[in-house]
């Protein structure tokens, strides 16, 4: 599901 | 982002400045839960070491250092600048029951097994449980300042937002992330109980004292 692992949410 | 998110962020934002505020200016932090504030700051420490191996954006990173240094000046408030007024007695809620569970089941089930992986996923886990010293120590004053609980009230409101804003992500973008969800889904049950007394209570204009 997550690709890249990058996180936006805080 | 989605309207819940953004006003998810507020309500954390605003729950940090609202407890800070008030042990400023009443140069006191009877009432507060230095152990929560502590994990608190260890929850943001290890989930924003990002800050120094990718940029999101622009509010991204000033969110996550403006959370940082409220955490951190709200420990020093109550371990340092007004230690006296904290009322240690009372905060006694054992910390290794929520760390040693929480560290082991970070090892156990993450999305990959790198070290910025596992701390950020020690982080989500740890924000799920960090606010029960607090809860365990209102539960035994069985009172709380009113402040203490709008703090606790936009605190619980902030998670809950963003299960809104996971619903909406996923309708949306078809993303999910597991690990946030369920921690968060965890995270807004144990406000539940507290969000009953603050409605029935407080917005009454009754100070929240327990039987």
């Amino acid at each position: 599901e997550l690709d890249d692992l990058e996180k936006d949410e805080l | 982002m989605n309207v819940f998110r953004i006003l998810g962020d507020l309500s954390h934002l605003l729950a940090m400045i609202l407890l800070l505020g008030k042990i400023w200016r009443s140069k006191c932090c009877a009432g507060i839960s230095g152990k929560s504030q502590i994990l608190f700051a260890l929850v943001f420490t290890t989930r924003y070491l990002d800050l120094f191996t990718n940029f999101i954006s622009i509010y991204n990173t000033v969110m996550k250092v403006v959370f940082l240094l409220c955490a951190y000046v709200t420990v020093y408030m109550i371990y340092g600048k007004f230690r006296k007024t904290f009322d240690s007695e009372n905060d006694t809620f054992r910390l290794e029951f929520l760390l040693v569970p929480v560290i082991g089941l970070s090892f156990l089930e993450n999305y990959n097994f790198t070290p910025l992986e596992i701390l950020w996923t020690f982080s989500i886990y740890l924000e799920s449980v960090a606010i029960l010293p607090q809860l365990f120590m209102i539960s035994k004053t069985g009172e709380a300042e009113t402040i203490t609980t709008h703090y606790l009230f936009f605190l619980g409101l902030y998670r809950a937002l963003y299960l809104a804003n996971w619903i909406r992500r996923y309708q949306t973008e078809n993303f999910y992330d597991q690990i946030a969800v369920v921690s968060g889904v965890v995270q807004t049950i144990f406000y539940c109980d507290f969000f009953y007394l603050y409605v029935t209570k407080v917005l009454k204009g009754k100070k929240l004292s327990l039987p």
